[in-house]
């Protein structure tokens, strides 16, 4: 998946398996990614949890849980809301597109999240608070929590030479067995096909571009151009800075790291 | 600061209690209605000084800081107010903590938003 980060970073990570998104005093979420083709590294994710802990005078525990094909429109109590307390209603559950659009608004820690199901596959956006979320439990030392720090080096994807080998003719993603990490797509899309599918939605050929192309290079599934359009309409809702919402590859890293112009 | 709004509820709340149990579940109100003012009321004497009342009340009464807690407010002889329908808006009576930006000091800058995203494959 595509990772971007509290601090604008912007990494494509490998991260099969559960992996914490974010934990702290207030909440923790966790995903769960899946390889999107059999014997593939390229994952995407099929789980989502999210836990709002109990708050002072405001709300009770609540958990969401999302899995592919099933978006609740409410918590795993059944309830949409943070329970009987007085501040109950600060925290709640609100259905925009049945099965595919939820947000969720914890107003008691100023937080906004974005859950939706493109494809077979889930996407997550949060806005919050810089104090909420960098509000640690005691004792933890949160290495892992990817929005916080990212993905560690050894989960990354080099997508800068992924791309120059597409754009350069050669297969992209290499048969299972070949010895190459991404897997084969069902579907194959040149780079030049790509690029035009990612052009449909995506104007700006930033970070989202880049990464609807890689999505389709790999996966064949065209349902991944809408992920990263998705992607970027969220950061247009919740991200506070206009300027930032493009981000841009810089000269030299893993990943794609962001600069401040193009 | 509102400090002495959570003074006066809390003793008029304990006016006419009989048992142990319900001092201790008042005093925990009234702890909780302090907290809610810690930053607004930060370097204000009463707050400090409610704070350390607390204490030493919940060691005299040998209260526990776990357990329940009932607003002030419901313990009238009105009955309680019911529970809010689902995707209520919010209750104008519910504590200034339950909103973050509400809660903020009024004089302090507004909070710096940030935002993480994950999608695709």
């Amino acid at each position: 998946p595509h990772l971007r980060t509290f601090g604008d970073d912007f990494h494509t990570c490998i991260v099969e398996g559960a992996w914490p998104l974010i934990h702290n005093k207030y909440l923790s979420v966790q995903v769960t990614n899946t390889p999107v083709l059999p014997g593939s590294s390229a994952t995407a994710t099929s789980k989502l949890t999210i836990i709002f802990k109990n708050f002072q005078e405001c709300v009770d525990q609540k958990t969401y849980h999302a899995e592919t094909n099933e978006l609740p429109a409410a918590f795993a109590d059944g309830s949409r809301n943070g329970g009987e307390r007085h501040g109950g209603a600060a925290l709640r559950v609100l259905e925009k597109v049945p099965g595919q659009h939820v947000e969720i608004q914890a107003r008691y820690i100023g937080t906004t999240m974005v859950v939706r199901q493109v494809g077979r596959y889930l996407t997550f956006a949060v806005r919050m608070p810089e104090e909420v979320a960098r509000a640690a439990e005691d004792g933890d030392n949160h290495d892992l929590y990817l929005c916080l720090h990212g993905c560690p080096l050894s989960q990354r994807i080099d997508f800068r030479t992924f791309r120059q080998r597409a754009a350069g003719g050669r297969a992209p993603a290499g048969r299972p067995g070949s010895g190459d990490q991404l897997g084969s797509p069902p579907h194959t899309f040149t780079y030049q096909s790509a690029v035009a599918k990612c052009k449909e939605r995506l104007l700006v050929e930033d970070l989202y571009f880049q990464s609807c192309v890689f999505d389709l290079l790999t996966s064949g599934d065209v349902s991944f151009s809408l992920a990263a359009y998705y992607a970027f309409e969220d950061v247009k809702m919740l991200h506070s800075n206009k300027d930032k919402y493009h981000l841009f590859e810089k000269a030299v890293g893993l990943g794609g790291a962001p600069s401040r112009s193009p | 600061c509102r400090i002495l709004k959570c003074n006066s509820e809390f003793w008029a709340s304990t006016s006419s209690l009989g048992p142990e149990e319900e001092f201790c579940t008042a005093l925990r109100a009234y702890h909780a209605c302090v907290r809610r003012t810690a930053r607004t009321c930060r370097g204000d004497l009463a707050y400090h000084s409610a704070q350390h009342g607390i204490e030493d009340l919940m060691g005299q009464h040998n209260c526990s800081r776990e357990g329940p807690t009932t607003q002030p407010r419901t313990r009238s002889r009105t009955p309680p107010p019911p529970p809010p329908p689902p995707d209520s808006q919010e209750r104008s009576d519910a504590p200034e903590v339950c909103h973050y930006e509400r809660g903020l000091p009024r004089n302090a800058a507004p909070p710096n938003y940030t935002h993480c995203g994950f999608f695709g494959d």
